[in-house]
């Protein structure tokens, strides 16, 4: 008789290696596991063939409370700072950030802030003119905070939309660098209020569960108020995104989804969450 | 040391007397948990933990007078040997340029690695010759230039060329000068883009480098068995560089890509600097994935 059954372990533990290979983490899948044994036992569920779209159903709601629009300044320009890991792809989700605010009919300008890496300025100098996009840049080894302070003038005068401060790739763990962040952050508040409007962290779709560590300590010191996940067009899942929410909520505003300039798009919960389970 | 770590995780069973088969079925859920975390690929785990258990349910584990300690030997042992042995050697050639190849996913530090790689076998006497064959990523080839420079160690490049072409001209110039070593620095790409694996195909087919070494970041989660998997099916590598090491990352990745692939890390990356290159210890590695 089946509603004398219990729950098939094997239709669980295929659905337990789904959600922890697409890195939502160990103890927060275990909870969602024992979501669906409840709703079992109390017969809101009564199908294996209703599990997939029951955990779907809880992760999309659990979504919806996520604010996925930019939050533009009240008066020009709106500052966006842009900060992560070495090599998640910051640089280009600037380009691709201004690209979709560009084609949007806004005036955007970015700053070169990572002043320390070979070839940084060269690389968003490139971007910049693909797109058309203003620029501000100083010499390699000059002060961060200095080239974002400069952009800032720049913008105000040029009647600048939207400003984005690029930053040097740093680990969290690097307690100078993240000071020197925190720094560019209140030389920029200091100009303007209110600004940075936005503090995206780009966290790349392979990484595993260190993504929650560097949340923390990124929010801690700069207050981040959204996710750049970039690289989804790979096979990861960046299911860590959710998998952190328990411990730091921080909504994904956009993703990227490849190399060029076009490659980006707003965060679409339905998708991401259907796309767990492909 | 593993031993301190295990002795962390299995710290409800020190001091018992006789274990169950149950009680070692506990211990090892945790040991489970703490490599799920460490981002150690499932099916990975999946494999160990079995394997663990066959031997830590056998009669000599709880006959023992001390079985605790018992398993914690056998889970010791075991991760030990997954991890495998040191080999950190770059087999040089004799008498002609030896080719080295870094590949992997787009950010994971290839150009990076590259120069590391250069200072590390210019100290051992060698004169390496790096090669700019990434023509895709915006200011690639001023990268490398520049991480040269600070080396002084020259750097091959073409504009508006292929990489296959540029290899080619890399080596025919190596053998002109007095280059012993040709590092070769790839554009970054995804393992399931069938095009950019071709090309890599390609330069391996016409060049034959002596090592290619897969260099993957650290923090990578449950992915990095597919890129590793993928990297070695189609294109083969002898090696693998793990960077960005000196993060808290746990590194599961380490032994996700050992387990799978069989190829051993050579080297480790711990810092931005050219001088950020160690030799990889398996045994250390080991310890930092359990935590
Ligand atoms: N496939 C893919 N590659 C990407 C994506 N975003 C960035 N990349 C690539 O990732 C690599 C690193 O990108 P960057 O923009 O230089 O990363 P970054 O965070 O600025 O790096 P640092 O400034 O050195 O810390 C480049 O090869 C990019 O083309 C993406 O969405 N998909
Ligand atoms: N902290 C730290 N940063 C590193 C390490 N290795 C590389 N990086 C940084 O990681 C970022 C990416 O390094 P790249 O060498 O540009 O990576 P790549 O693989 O060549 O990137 P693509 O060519 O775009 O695929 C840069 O900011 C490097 O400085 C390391 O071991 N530790
Ligand atoms: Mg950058
Ligand atoms: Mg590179």
């Amino acid at each position: 008789f089946s509603f004398r059954r219990s729950i098939d372990e094997s239709v669980l533990e295929e659905l337990e290696d789904i959600l922890i290979g697409a890195d939502i983490g160990v103890k927060p899948v275990q909870r969602l596991i024992k979501k669906i044994k409840e709703a079992w036992k109390s017969k809101t569920l009564t199908e294996t063939s209703q599990i997939n779209d029951f955990i779907k159903g809880i992760l999309k709601e659990d979504l919806q409370s996520w604010q996925i629009d930019i939050h533009y300044a009240r008066k020009s320009p709106t500052v966006i700072m842009v900060v992560g890991v070495n090599g998640v792809g910051k640089t280009t989700a600037i380009a691709k950030l201004a690209n979709f605010l560009i084609k949007d009919g806004k005036k955007v300008m970015v700053a070169a802030g990572d002043t320390f890496r070979a070839a940084a300025t060269d690389q968003l100098e490139i971007w910049s003119k693909r797109i058309g996009a203003e620029i501000v840049k100083h010499q390699t080894g000059s002060d961060p905070a200095a080239v974002a302070y400069d952009a800032l003038e720049a913008s105000i005068s040029r009647g600048i939309d939207v400003l984005i401060v690029d930053t040097a790739g740093r680990l969290h763990t690097h307690e100078n660098l993240m000071n020197e962040l925190s720094k560019i952050k209140r030389v920029i508040s200091k100009k303007i209020p209110d600004a940075p409007h936005e503090v995206l962290l780009v966290l790349d779709a392979t990484t595993g569960q260190n993504a929650i560590s560097q949340a923390k300590v990124f929010k801690q010191a700069v207050d981040v108020t959204g996710i750049f996940l970039a690289k989804l067009d790979g096979t990861a899942k960046g299911g860590i995104v959710l998998g952190m929410r328990s411990e730091i909520n921080i909504p994904v505003k956009f993703i990227g989804l490849g190399e060029t300039a076009d490659d980006i798009e707003k965060f679409n919960p339905d998708a991401f969450v259907n796309a767990l389970f492909e | 040391s593993i031993t301190n770590s295990l002795e962390g995780v299995f710290s409800k069973l020190r001091g018992k007397g006789r274990l169950t088969e149950s009680n070692i079925k506990d211990g090892l859920h945790e040991v489970r948990l703490a490599l799920l975390e460490a981002d150690v690929n499932y099916k990975v785990v999946k494999d160990f933990i079995q394997h663990v258990t066959e031997r830590a349910v056998g009669e000599e584990v709880i006959k023992s007078i001390a079985p605790g300690q018992q398993v914690i030997k056998i889970v010791h042992d075991e991760l030990i040997k997954l991890m495998g042995e040191s080999d950190t050697a770059i087999p040089f050639m004799e008498g002609d340029q030896t080719l080295i190849m870094l590949v992997g996913l787009q950010g994971s530090g290839k150009t990076t690695t590259a120069g590391k790689l250069a200072k590390t076998i210019l100290s051992k006497g060698r004169k390496p010759l790096l090669v700019a064959a990434d023509v895709q990523r915006p200011a690639a080839i001023e990268q490398l230039k520049v991480l040269g420079q600070q080396l002084n160690i020259p750097v091959y490049f073409e504009e508006n060329s292929q990489p296959v072409k540029i290899c080619k001209n890399a080596v025919k110039y190596a053998r002109e000068s007095t280059n012993d070593v040709v590092i070769f620095d790839t554009a970054g790409r995804l393992h399931i883009d069938d095009d950019l694996m071709f090309e890599l195909k390609e330069i391996k087919q016409k060049l034959e480098p002596h090592q290619i070494y897969f260099v993957c970041d650290a923090m990578t989660g449950q992915d990095a068995v597919n890129s590793a998997k993928e990297f070695d099916a189609q294109l083969g590598f002898d090696g693998v560089i793990l960077t960005k090491l000196d993060g808290d990352t746990r590194g599961g990745a380490a032994l996700s890509i050992r387990a799978v692939t069989g190829k051993p890390i050579k080297f480790v990356g711990i810092g931005e600097k050219l001088d950020r290159l160690e030799e990889f210890h398996p045994d250390r590695m080991a310890s930092r994935i359990l935590g």
